[in-house]
């Protein structure tokens, strides 16, 4: 258990130590103190270097003082002839002695204390980023106005996470830009388009001033863009690096900007908006699009319009026209549809006549009625040509779509009548 | 008929069989027959069939039974109660309206209308030709057809024909233009031949055409001249009767 305190004597002491032993004690005070040794009697044999009988100090497995021979106090007022301060709370002292003691040394008596170490000054490394402040047996950091200490308590921050745009067009910058930028701040910002966009950034150079990299290339400060299975960055440096315009795929970007202890730069700004997706421009020779546009993009709307013998079927019902809509994905709605020659169909039959089986019933296809000859004739005397029109219909040039009739032949017998020669 | 021949229904494909009584008509399109308005006097539902030369059984099933939408007789036809007392056959026509169409071929055909042109005004010795399963001169009626050919001839003729009823006295008869006098002797139609067509060619046309000029209506004497009612005097109301008519039926 640690002590605050404590004795420790070399074997037999105040008598002489005795030959060939090695004794260990481990010194050990509560944390956030140190160790004050001191010893009040010191009279191990010298030798060169303390080579036959000594006392080691070790601290952390280093040797941090090796004592041997006799010590008087330099101070009347003090018994005490030697003494150490280790900033520590842990320590071993080790007494060694060889084969003789034909002189009879007596060996050591020292006495612990545990003090108090100021952290925030007795250690090279800073203990924390901002303030520090020393307590006994401890310490703790502390930060200015509108930092947070982060959870390591040893560095602050700045609260600067958290931002999520979603507006089409923005602006972004670090935080207090143009004055210069919190040190040892982690800013994360999140870019959320809605569906049907893609990011595009725009950084001008003057608009960018972070700590430069170090001269391995490293940027201690920086400025990293992550995207959907892309990222860019990081960068730093006193103007922009990087392209000055970023174009991603993606609708969603992480932005982190990283920062040190160091560097007092104004920072960054920049500004982003959404690029609508594309939906291709499908060129039809049987549809027209309205509006006609070099370029089509989501939420675009389009009339797709037949041209005449051509049609859109959905379902059963036959129209000359649809909307199409760009959507999100990049793909038009209703692209399954398409206009497709108008099909008149299997012709209706006439009475006392018929319709050669047509080759093809679509838009442009002609067919034949005849009437059964001889006995019924056509009414009209065009005959009976149809071709398929463009709103689905067979239709004669004269008659239109009206069927054509076949009326009988009349006043012709078959056999004329013979008058039997008496 | 008298002075005629056995013929085919082929060499007049127009003709329809009246049953009850035997008479004849002259098919005109597919829905109307022309006949005389004494054949289909009293009857409105006359059996009728188009397309056979004999009269047998057999044939008959054979051939197309025509089914009567509905009788139209001239309005101009005087209903009388003595039929055998009858002198006046002025406006002796009739329309029959059929209820579904009659399928055209061989043997049968519609006979042309006459147009209003005056050459379709019959002439004196124009031929025409007669048919029937009527009286012969040896027989009451026939199961074959018989045709015969006959001339136009002048009204005169048929008035100056020695009446054989006894029951009209020859003044009583009426004459009237709508009227055509046709024969020659022992050449005539006779009883069971009315409403048969008096057919004559149509003028300026190359093959054997013809159109109804008469109906078989009346006469003193068969075997002598016989009077036939003058269709071309009836052509627009014939024309108009069938338009009038030609709506959609009612089921």
């Amino acid at each position: 258990e640690p002590t605050m305190y404590g004795e420790i004597l070399s074997p037999n002491y105040p008598q002489a130590y005795p030959n060939e032993v090695v004794k260990t004690w481990d010194i050990e005070v509560p944390e956030g103190f140190g160790i004050h040794l001191y010893f009040t009697h010191l009279d191990v044999e010298l030798s060169e270097n303390c080579a036959y009988d000594s006392v080691q100090i070790i601290s952390g497995g280093i040797e941090e003082e090796r004592l041997c021979g006799q010590r008087t106090s330099k101070s009347p007022n003090s018994p005490i002839v030697e003494e150490f301060q280790f900033p520590y709370n842990r320590l071993q002292v080790v007494f060694t002695s060889d084969f003789s003691n034909e002189e009879r040394f007596t060996g050591f008596a020292a006495y612990y204390t545990a003090v108090d170490v100021n952290e925030c000054t007795d250690f090279t490394d800073v203990p924390c980023s901002h303030f520090c402040n020393n307590f006994i047996g401890g310490y703790f950091c502390s930060c200015p106005p509108e930092y947070f200490l982060h959870d390591d308590m040893r560095n602050c921050g700045v609260n600067c996470s958290g931002d999520v745009f979603t507006a089409l067009i923005g602006e972004i910058a670090s935080p207090n830009y143009p004055n210069p930028y919190p040190e040892n701040s982690r800013c994360e910002y999140q870019i959320r388009l809605q569906e049907g966009f893609r990011l595009v950034l725009t950084i001008r150079r003057e608009d960018f001033d972070v700590e430069p990299a170090d001269s391995e290339g490293n940027c201690h400060d920086s400025l990293t863009f992550a995207a959907k299975n892309q990222q860019f960055g990081p960068y730093c440096g006193n103007g922009f690096p990087g392209p000055l315009t970023i174009k991603t795929q993606s609708k969603t970007l992480d932005i982190v900007f990283q920062t040190d202890l160091t560097g007092q730069n104004k920072g960054w700004k920049l500004r982003y908006h959404g690029d609508p997706i594309p939906c291709p421009k499908e060129i039809s020779a049987n549809s027209i699009w309205e509006p006609e546009k070099a370029k089509y993009v989501f939420r675009d709307v389009v009339k797709i319009t037949c041209v005449d013998g051509f049609e859109v079927v959905e379902g059963n019902v036959g129209s000359t026209s649809f909307y199409s809509t760009c959507q999100s994905n990049g793909q038009w709605s209703n692209s399954r549809l398409e206009c497709q020659p108008v099909d008149c169909g299997v012709p209706e039959p006439i009475e006392n006549g018929k319709v050669e089986d047509p080759e093809d019933t679509i838009f442009g296809s002609v067919i034949h009625y005849t009437c059964e000859e001889p006995y019924y004739y056509m009414e009209q005397e065009e005959g009976g040509e149809y071709h398929c029109a463009a709103n689905g219909s067979w239709v004669n040039d004269q008659l239109g779509v009206e069927l054509p009739k076949c009326i009988p032949v009349c006043g012709v017998p078959t056999e004329p009548f013979r008058v039997q020669q008496r | 008929i008298f002075g005629g021949y056995a013929t085919k229904i082929q060499s007049f494909p127009w003709q329809v069989y009246f049953e009850s009584p035997r008479g004849g008509g002259a098919l005109i399109n597919e829905y109307w027959v022309l006949t005389a308005a004494h054949v289909v006097e009293g009857n409105s539902d006359p059996v009728m069939y188009v397309g056979s030369t004999l009269l047998k059984i057999e044939q008959l099933r054979n051939a197309q039974r025509l089914i009567t939408e509905r009788v139209i007789i001239h309005p101009g036809w005087k209903q009388e109660d003595d039929l055998n007392a009858r002198t006046n056959f002025d406006n002796d026509i009739a329309l029959v309206q059929l209820k579904d169409p009659v399928k055209m071929g061989p043997t049968v055909a519609p006979i042309c209308l006459p147009e209003t042109s005056s050459d379709y005004n019959p002439s004196e010795g124009d031929l025409g030709l007669i048919s029937g399963w009527g009286r012969t001169e040896k027989r009451t009626n026939v199961i074959q057809l018989r045709g015969a050919k006959l001339p136009v001839t002048s009204l005169e003729k048929c008035k100056q024909v020695k009446e054989e009823n006894p029951k009209a006295r020859s003044n009583d008869y009426v004459f009237t233009d709508n009227m055509i006098c046709a024969g020659e002797k022992g050449v005539d139609s006779c009883e069971g031949d009315s409403g048969g067509a008096f057919a004559l060619p149509v003028p300026n046309v190359k093959d054997p055409k013809f159109y109804v000029a008469g109906l078989v209506s009346w006469g003193k004497k068969c075997g002598t001249y016989g009077i036939y009612t003058k269709v071309k005097n009836y052509v627009d109301w014939i024309l108009k009767t069938m338009q009038e008519n030609s709506g959609p039926k009612k089921d």
